[in-house]
């Protein structure tokens, strides 16, 4: 799977933006949370496109936000 | 959006809706 550009996110719409952002987070998510990866791609497809970008190109950055995000999440349905 | 269906739930290949809701 060919790396997630800025330009390629800019030529499409916003929706489609978080779509092509959301199915690569979930893939990357999906095998350390498999029950939580598609809360975890909600909570992280609310941060800017231009963050998420540098994430999906940061496994160290994206690992750490994950653990925040089921941290929050764990927090929330408690 | 009710706090308690947050956050929204991604699901692959299915198109976000994401925050649009609310």
């Amino acid at each position: 799977q060919e790396p997630l550009t800025a330009s390629m996110l800019a030529k499409a719409p916003p929706q489609e933006q978080k779509q092509m952002l959301g199915e690569r987070l979930y893939h990357l998510i999906y095998p350390l949370h498999p029950s939580l990866a598609g809360k975890i791609t909600g909570m992280l497809l609310e941060i800017d496109n231009s963050e998420v970008l540098l994430l999906l190109e940061s496994p160290a950055s994206l690992r750490s936000k994950i653990e925040e995000a089921v941290t929050v999440l764990q927090a929330h349905q408690a | 959006g009710s706090s308690i269906s947050w956050p929204p739930e991604f699901h692959p290949g299915v198109p976000w809706k994401g925050l649009q809701n609310i």
